[in-house]
């Protein structure tokens, strides 16, 4: 299970093998949605996305070997970003609209109906564009998500909120076996070396929008905490309240 | 963070 020297091909399929199942929201409200309804049913859906990612993230090599210090640090970190980079693959082929679950798919002008939240809708559905212009493959998506949880909380400074990594090196290792994969990947495609140094910087400079989206998001959140009109589930608010924002 | 120690600590099934 220790990921140093794992071949790139492995890395791949045990990546691949991790993946989180598509959710269903189930509990379906009525158009038209109101903000509270809408916020219900997508608080709801991130608690049971949180559950898997947990799982998910489990499966990753090495993650389970670093001590629960330095998991819980991890997760409270990067939980947004990833829930929001699967969100924004499962929408890769419906330009305009969001995939949340297998039955609710939202577009952009039933965001409205929720304050502040139209803003971050048309950011993931702009960056979902250019997921979609990258004609992003599976392998490279599973790599994108593994190297944001594990890139989020490594080389945070320490503040008030996150506390430092006990074994950032063991992290790092991690980090280097996926970032290897990926390069590995993007190397077979056949392109010329310039093309594929230039696709593996288009591919790590999505992370910057993805980590801008989810702070705006983890923002957002917070006033419909504070707004005490959307029930938030225990997990959900664990997560939430690790970042302790202001 | 208790539910997150919970899932963390669990093993699966």
């Amino acid at each position: 299970s220790s990921i140093a020297g794992m071949p790139p091909d492995q890395v791949l399929l045990v990546l691949q093998g991790a993946e989180p199942p598509i959710l269903c929201a189930r509990q379906k409200m009525s158009r038209p949605y109101t903000e509270v309804t809408m916020m219900a049913m997508l608080t709801s859906m991130a608690d049971k996305e949180l559950v898997h990612m947990i799982a998910w993230a489990k499966k990753l090599p090495g993650f389970v070997q670093l001590s629960l210090h330095d998991q819980v640090q991890l997760l409270e970190s990067a939980w947004l970003e990833v829930l929001m980079i699967g969100l924004m693959w499962r929408s890769i082929h419906c330009p305009g609209k969001l995939i949340f679950a297998q039955d609710l798919i939202l577009d952009r002008d039933e965001s409205t109906c929720v304050e502040g939240m139209a803003e971050i809708f048309d950011m993931l559905l702009a960056t979902t564009s250019r997921f979609r212009l990258l004609k992003l493959k599976p392998e490279e998506f599973v790599c994108l998500k593994a190297i944001v949880l594990l890139n989020s909380g490594a080389f945070a400074f320490c503040t008030s909120t996150m506390e430092p990594l006990h074994d950032s090196t063991a992290v790092q290792i991690m980090l280097d076996t996926i970032t290897d994969a990926l390069v590995h990947y993007i190397s077979q495609s056949g392109c010329t070396v310039q093309q594929q140094s230039r696709r593996q910087a288009q591919l790590l400079l999505l992370l910057t929008h993805i980590r801008h989206m989810s702070n705006k998001g983890m923002e957002h959140l917070y006033s419909i905490k504070c707004k005490n009109t959307v029930p938030l589930y225990d997990l959900l608010l664990e997560m939430l309240d690790a970042h302790r924002l202001h | 963070h208790t539910k997150l120690l919970q899932l963390l600590t669990t093993k699966p099934e």
